[in-house]
């Protein structure tokens, strides 16, 4: 059965989408069968994935709603190996259309479990779940259906300030909802060697969470924020720059952390 | 009575918090008193300004949910002629605890204009909202509470992508609950003059929206994201840094544009 991963962070704009579109990318270019579930209103991971919102036919919000199956969401992409279910702007009133349904926290929890073993489903290796900036319904969903979550990081002050609230959801998530949850690893993005911020927040971050920050860092690299205007992952637009390279390096820590355990 | 301005948009880490702070600032630097109300659970306006988690006596959460009037949360900052009511991260469970709770988009609004016609809120004459990167319950409530909205923008694909969410969420608030609710405007961010996508982005925003987007655009300062680590705002930290001039360019548009009403 998947591994399934959430890519999670409260904190706004700190990578979680790119984070998501280029490791499900790097992922499925070393032969992982990968499904990318875009959980966030905005609808990024879609967008970035070239399929704008006129093509999204099922969504998300449809599976969390009981509407439809998550076969029934589930698109090929543009790369070999990469299926998507996209996100509807609908999803932001699912918080609330929610409130009372039954089992409101496992929605996608039971649907992936039925995809997956359905034959829609099989030889599916890895799902990720681009989670949006809150800690709301829709986060909750992605961390109760999760085995572990991968936690972009900013080399900001205010996203370290942050980091702290995401690590006490996933332990309420881990004793209350999900007892096979697990950190497999934080991952700092948009770093810059040159700059003094930068290097007093990696140093913060590994002397708190040890190795539990991966060695990989995603260098800030402007090839990775002009790939999403063309529709594509930065491995597909330019796979030899400096943000791609370490996507491709995160992917394979990613898939020994796994191997490991 | 105060001018009421929410900053706000869905997308997360575009410099909504940065703006409230340094735009605060640089209104009471040239002699407005202005209250910041921070309504994001992450509380990095009230950190930002140099009030930690644990100094937070009464905080928006409670203001919301009608334990304390505003005047109790409102707090006197580092800074002479502004004052900050800071968030508490239970805001992030308002959502749900104020769903049967009466005049739940107006409780804000309500505790406001309490505010402004008691005592303590004499001599008020702007009123700031931080609002978290969601159109959630806490967004609604500063929609419906202000006069009109500030829109900061990321020069990036994604953010350029989400504005029409914001634009969307705007319209309905004001046909359905606020209908002096206004677009003040739109602030470029994070402006790299070097970078395509930067200038790519700010045509495509000029192109559609006209001289609703501000003269002022706030470049990328590495200035800015420094000063929080020291809890002031970048006008304290770094008076003469490109950041700050540029805020206070901004204020003196934003000022130009109330008086030209
Ligand atoms: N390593 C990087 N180098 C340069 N730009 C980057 C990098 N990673 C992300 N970006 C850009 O920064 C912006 C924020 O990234 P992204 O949208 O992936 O963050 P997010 O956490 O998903 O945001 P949200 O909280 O809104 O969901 C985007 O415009 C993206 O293109
Ligand atoms: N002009 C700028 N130059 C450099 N860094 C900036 C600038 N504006 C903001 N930043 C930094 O970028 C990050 C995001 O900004 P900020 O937190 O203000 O955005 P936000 O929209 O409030 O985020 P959220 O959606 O999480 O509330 C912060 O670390 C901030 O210090
Ligand atoms: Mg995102
Ligand atoms: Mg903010």
């Amino acid at each position: 059965t998947p591994r399934i991963l959430a890519i999670a962070n409260q904190k706004g704009g700190v990578g979680k989408t790119t984070t998501a579109i280029n490791l499900a990318t790097a992922l499925a270019a070393v032969g992982e069968k990968v499904l990318l579930i875009d959980l966030d209103p905005q609808g990024n991971a879609s967008t970035g994935l070239g399929i704008s919102a006129a093509d999204r036919g099922v969504t998300t919000y449809e599976v969390l709603s009981g509407d439809y199956r998550l076969e029934a969401a589930v698109a090929e992409s543009d790369i070999p190996g990469l299926l998507l279910a996209p996100a509807g702007v609908d999803l932001a009133g699912a918080e609330i259309e929610l409130i009372d349904a039954e089992r409101r926290h496992f929605r996608l929890a039971d649907a992936i479990e039925e995809y997956a073993a359905s034959e829609a489903g099989q030889g599916v290796s890895y799902i990720l779940i681009d989670c949006p900036p809150s800690l709301s319904l829709l986060t909750v969903n992605a961390l109760s259906a999760a085995h572990a979550v991968i936690i972009p990081l900013q080399c900001e002050f205010f996203a370290l300030e942050g980091l702290s609230q995401i690590m006490r959801t996933i332990e309420t998530v881990r004793t209350r909802i999900n007892p096979a949850l697990e950190l497999q690893g934080v991952v700092l993005t948009m770093h810059d060697r040159r700059n003094k911020l930068t290097n007093q927040v990696e140093d913060d971050v590994r002397g708190h969470f040890g190795d539990k920050v991966y060695t990989t860092v995603i260098p800030r690299n402007v090839r990775i924020s002009e790939a999403p205007s063309h529709g594509k992952p930065a491995l597909l637009y330019d796979l030899k720059c400096p943000g791609s390279q370490a996507y491709i390096q995160l992917a394979s820590e990613v898939i020994q952390r796994e191997r490991a355990r």
